[in-house]
C-alpha cells in the first residue's frame, strides 16, 4: 500500500482488508485542525475533488462491511460528499469490472485558471491478474532469514534491500526514460531527472515500490504474487512523452510493465484533463494494437474537467 | 517507533516494523484508491503558508491506523511525500 501527499491533494492506494473510507472524517478534521482549511457545506464535505475506485474484489466477503459491495462504499461517500456519481465499467457479467465515485469539481475553490501542470495532470493505472508463474516468482522471496540479503548499506533493512533488489533485477526501475544511456546526447538531456526508489519485498511474497521522478512525480507498484489469484497493479501519474523529451509514450510503458508481470487479463484505465490533453487520444488510437493480447473493452467516459478511458485485455 | 530525529532525514524507515511483517495470510491484491484534491493546485492554497504536507508524520500515522496500515518508510522529495505502508 502506498500515499502520496503533495501540498494540495494526496493519493491513497491500499490493498488486502484495509478500511479506506474509515479515514474521511478524522482527515477533514485534521486539516482543520492542523491547516484551517474547512470544506463543510451543510452536513458535508466539498474539497476540489474527489475520486474513489477499485476493481472488483476477489474475495468480497472478506472485507470489512464498508467495502464488502460497492452500493455501500457509494452511500458512505455519498453521505460524505456533495454532487459524487458512480459509474460500474466494464461488463456486468465479467468479475473483473472496474468501479469509479468521482465528485463534480468544486468550482467555487478554482479562483483563476489552473497552471499548465495541472491541465496536463494525467493518470495511467494497469490492473494485472493471472500473471506468467516465472514473472510471478521473482516477487517471491520465502523466509527472508533464509536469504540474507546482500547490502552495502548497514543502515537498511532486510525487506527494503531485497525490495531494491527485486526493482533492479526485473527492471522496474527503468520503465520511464529518464535518459542515464549510452549516448552523450542522451545523458545530457536527462541531467537534471532523478529517481528516488522505496521497494520493500514481503516474507513469504509480495512487493511494493514508490518511485518519484524528477521529484514531482511517482509511480507504484504493488505485486500480490500467490498461484491462483496471483495480481499486480501500476498506477503513475509521470508524464513519459514530456520526461522523455519525446522519446518515449504511454504505449511503451504500458509494454514495459506488461512484459514483466505478462499476465493473461489486465484492465487498463487513463485519466487525463480534457482540456488540452494529446496523450489521451494518441493512446486511444495506439491502445488498439498491444502485441499478444486482444481487446475485450474499450469505454470512454466523458468526466467532468476529465476524460477516461478503459480498456480490458486478455492474453492470445 | 516514530521519532522526531529520524524524521529529520529525508528517508525514513521503521525497521521494526520491516521485520516482523509477514505476508503468509494475505489474499487480496485490487487495492482501494481514494484521490482527494483539496484545492485545484499548489497557487490555490489559502496564503497561510501551509499546506499537506506541513502535517505532522505522527498525524499521518493517526491517519493511517484509521486505514490499517502502518508506515515502512517515507521518502520525501521538492514536491511529494511518498510513504510506503504495511498491508
Amino acid at each position: 500500500s502506498s500515499l502520496f501527499v503533495f501540498d494540495h491533494k494526496l493519493t491513497l492506494k491500499t490493498c488486502g482488508t484495509t478500511t479506506t473510507l474509515f479515514c474521511l472524517e478524522a482527515l477533514f478534521a485534521l486539516v482543520k485542525q492542523v491547516l484551517g482549511w474547512s470544506f463543510e457545506n451543510g452536513l458535508k464535505m466539498n474539497p476540489y475533488k474527489v475520486f474513489y475506485s477499485r476493481r472488483c474484489f476477489m474475495f468480497p466477503a472478506k472485507q470489512s462491511w464498508i467495502h464488502r459491495n460497492w452500493n455501500d462504499e457509494v452511500n458512505f461517500l455519498d453521505r460524505f460528499f456533495w454532487h459524487g456519481k458512480n459509474y460500474l465499467v466494464g461488463r456486468l457479467d465479467q468479475a473483473n469490472h472496474w468501479n469509479l465515485y468521482v465528485t463534480d469539481s468544486n468550482q467555487d475553490l478554482k479562483t483563476r485558471e489552473l497552471s499548465d501542470e495541472t491541465d496536463e495532470d494525467e493518470t495511467l493505472e494497469i490492473l494485472m491478474t493471472g500473471l506468467k508463474p516465472n514473472k510471478a516468482q521473482q516477487f517471491v522471496i520465502g523466509n527472508r532469514e533464509d536469504r540474507p540479503p546482500q547490502s552495502e548499506e548497514p543502515e537498511k533493512d532486510p525487506g527494503h534491500v531485497l525490495g531494491a533488489e527485486i526493482t533492479r533485477t526485473t527492471k522496474l526501475d527503468r520503465v520511464y526514460d529518464c535518459g542515464g544511456g549510452d549516448s552523450d546526447q542522451q545523458q545530457q538531456q536527462s541531467r537534471n531527472l532523478s529517481l528516488r526508489e522505496d521497494s520493500f519485498a514481503f516474507s513469504p511474497c509480495g512487493y511494493s515500490s514508490n518511485v518519484i521522478v524528477d521529484g514531482q512525480y511517482y509511480y507504484t507498484l504493488h505485486v500480490t504474487p500467490e498461484d491462483g489469484w496471483s495480481y499486480a497493479s501500476f498506477e503513475s501519474n509521470v508524464p513519459a512523452n514530456l520526461i522523455s523529451q519525446g522519446r518515449q509514450d504511454q504505449v511503451n510503458v504500458i509494454r514495459h510493465v506488461l512484459d514483466t508481470f505478462q499476465p493473461s487479463e489486465f484492465c487498463l484505465t487513463f485519466f487525463a484533463r480534457d482540456t488540452a490533453n494529446e496523450n489521451f487520444y494518441k493512446l486511444v488510437k495506439l491502445c488498439d494494437n498491444i502485441p499478444n493480447y486482444v481487446k475485450k473493452d474499450k469505454i470512454i467516459y466523458d468526466l467532468d474537467e476529465y476524460q477516461l478511458l478503459y480498456l480490458r485485455f486478455s492474453a492470445r | 517507533t516514530v521519532s522526531a530525529p529520524e524524521m529529520q532525514s529525508p528517508t525514513y524507515i521503521d525497521r521494526e516494523l520491516s521485520q516482523s511483517l509477514n505476508s503468509t495470510d494475505s489474499f487480496e491484491g485490487p487495492e482501494k484508491l481514494l484521490e482527494i484534491w483539496f484545492y485545484p493546485d499548489v497557487e490555490s492554497i489559502p496564503n497561510s503558508g501551509k499546506t499537506l504536507r506541513s502535517i505532522p508524520f505522527e498525524n499521518w500515522v493517526e491517519i493511517l491506523q484509521l486505514v490499517k496500515c502502518q508506515v515502512l518508510s517515507m521518502n520525501r522529495s521538492e514536491k511529494l511525500d511518498a510513504y510506503l505502508l504495511s498491508e
